[in-house]
């Protein structure tokens, strides 16, 4: 999964 | 991705893409000669579009998409991001500077103080975030932003007697990609063990409650079949 440090979300 | 965040992020492009309709219609209809009705409702009667909104969602979208060249995400993530900034400086950029859009922006009522927005924003951003890093904290800024941001445009439609369809799709179109984000969250919540984002979460529903009364007055004047209309 993503980790927290990026947001994968627009 | 889901289907949830693919239905909330085309509804948020078509957002953007009907109120580059409305302001193509607003320029075309200069070239044309008077009196073209419609024409001369446009550019006679304001917009209704608060450039407040859009200043404060070029912000969100500048301060969000800080790390658009950092990190790679995928290539519909990063064509997305490019397309919201372009479109939201573009359109800053259209009420403010071009000759004919600009004067069908009625600045003497959308006088929302919208600094007033940005600094709790930045100082709430400051104290609850989920990192304290540079990036996260203008991240987290966006976030907050965003939720507020339609108020301007919520006030000027308060003040604007007739409300073209364009500019109600567009705020109702705006508000429904964010309830359309929440669906999103919850399922991935769901599916995701460590998906846990209280930040996000709760400022994507503040947004969406504040079009509450936007979405019952919309859907009435629908089923009504009337013109929309907000009280004052």
């Amino acid at each position: 999964y993503i980790h927290d440090d990026y947001h994968d979300e627009l | 991705m889901n289907i949830f965040r693919l239905a909330g992020d085309m509804t948020h492009l078509m957002s953007v893409l009907v109120l580059l309709l409305k302001i193509h219609t607003i320029k075309s209809c200069a070239g044309k000669s008077y009196p073209c009705s419609l024409c001369f409702i446009l550019l006679e009667s304001s917009s209704g579009i608060s450039l407040k909104t859009q200043e404060l969602y070029a912000l969100v979208f500048a301060t969000r998409y800080l790390d658009i060249f950092t990190d790679f995400i995928s290539v519909y993530n990063t064509i997305m991001k490019l397309i919201f900034l372009g479109s939201s400086f573009s359109i800053v950029w259209y009420i403010r500077r071009h000759k004919i859009v600009r004067r069908s922006y009625d600045k003497d009522q959308d006088t929302f103080r919208h600094f007033f927005l940005v600094l709790p924003c930045l100082l709430l951003a400051l104290i609850i975030n989920e990192k304290f890093t540079f990036k996260e904290v203008l991240w987290t800024f966006s976030l907050y932003l965003e939720a507020v941001a339609i108020l301007p445009q919520l006030i000027l439609l308060q003040r604007t007697r007739n409300i073209d369809n364009l500019t109600g799709q567009y705020v109702f179109l705006l508000g429904a990609y964010r309830a359309l984000y929440i669906l999103n969250w919850i399922y991935r919540y769901f599916t995701e063990p460590h998906y846990v984002h209280w930040i996000t979460w709760i400022s994507g529903l503040v947004q969406t409650l504040l079009y509450a009364d936007f979405f019952y007055y919309y859907f009435s004047s629908l089923k009504n079949n009337v013109k929309l209309k907000l009280p004052a």
